[in-house]
């Protein structure tokens, strides 16, 4: 007999096509001629997070399933779950550094430069997700489904078609278990301890977007229209 | 939709430009 055809461990075709999608690293480019304040860092980070989102929605539309969606499920998944993959990426790129977060390559904060800025209080938050994932040593494999997870998983109003979200939330979910099963078979609570990461994840962003808010509402911080247009769809 | 406009383009089109200030 023939036998079926079997994949090899780890073979996860989601894995592969959201590691394929994953967007490339973007400069904050603070201007050097400006001297160092905390309007100069929340200018350099607000113009930073408005380009973020440009990619981050190109990134998206190449998670398999999402272009399926309808145009206003997608919208609303990406209007509630922004904030929480612009942190993620931020978590993800600071897992090698100590008590620091890397928004870019080229902008990475410290504890003085965050009270510097008014973001203590939000970057420690960010610090404990650094931490959590820091304990797992969380691989970019899971990084990626994480991000795609917390997307899809984002909204909790009635969607126009909820089935399709849940058939993508199931699928995704599916691909890190299977990829927990090849990859971490020794420990088979890794997939659930992930997700139960996530709830930390949307508080810091729901933090994270109030804070910003504020940054708005006082006026001196300027702002793109995306970013603008995604803080007040909060 | 009307409100989200940036948004609604974005995923309409593969444009990747910054947005306007």
């Amino acid at each position: 007999g023939v036998l079926p055809h079997k994949k090899a461990p780890g073979d996860n075709q989601v894995v592969s096509l959201l590691l394929l999608a994953e967007p490339e690293a973007i400069l904050a480019m603070a201007d050097p001629t400006v001297p160092d304040s905390d309007i100069k860092a929340l200018t350099t980070l607000c113009d930073l997070a408005d380009r973020e989102l440009v990619v981050n929605i190109g990134w998206a539309k190449h998670i398999p399933g999402f272009p399926s969606l309808s145009l206003a499920d997608q919208m609303s998944l990406l209007q509630s779950g922004w904030m929480e993959i612009l942190i993620l990426r931020v978590v993800f790129r600071s897992l090698a550094l100590d008590e620091r977060l890397a928004y870019a390559e080229d902008y990475v904060m410290d504890h003085d430069q965050s009270k510097m800025a008014g973001l203590l209080d939000l970057n420690n938050a960010i610090l404990q997700l650094v931490k959590k994932y820091k304990s797992v040593s969380l691989d970019r494999e899971e990084f990626v489904l994480l991000k795609a997870i917390a997307l899809v998983n984002s909204d909790s109003a009635p969607h126009e078609d909820s089935e399709a979200v849940q058939h993508l939330q199931d699928v995704l979910q599916g691909a890190l278990q299977d990829y927990e099963a090849a990859r971490h078979a020794q420990d088979p609570r890794r997939a659930g301890k992930l997700i139960m990461s996530l709830p930390l994840l949307r508080q810091t962003a729901a933090r994270a977007v109030q804070h910003f808010c504020g940054i708005k509402r006082d006026g001196r911080v300027p702002m793109h229209k995306l970013f603008l247009e995604l803080l007040e769809a909060k | 939709t009307e409100r989200h406009k940036i948004l609604h383009r974005l995923l309409q089109d593969s444009n990747d430009s910054p947005t306007p200030a």
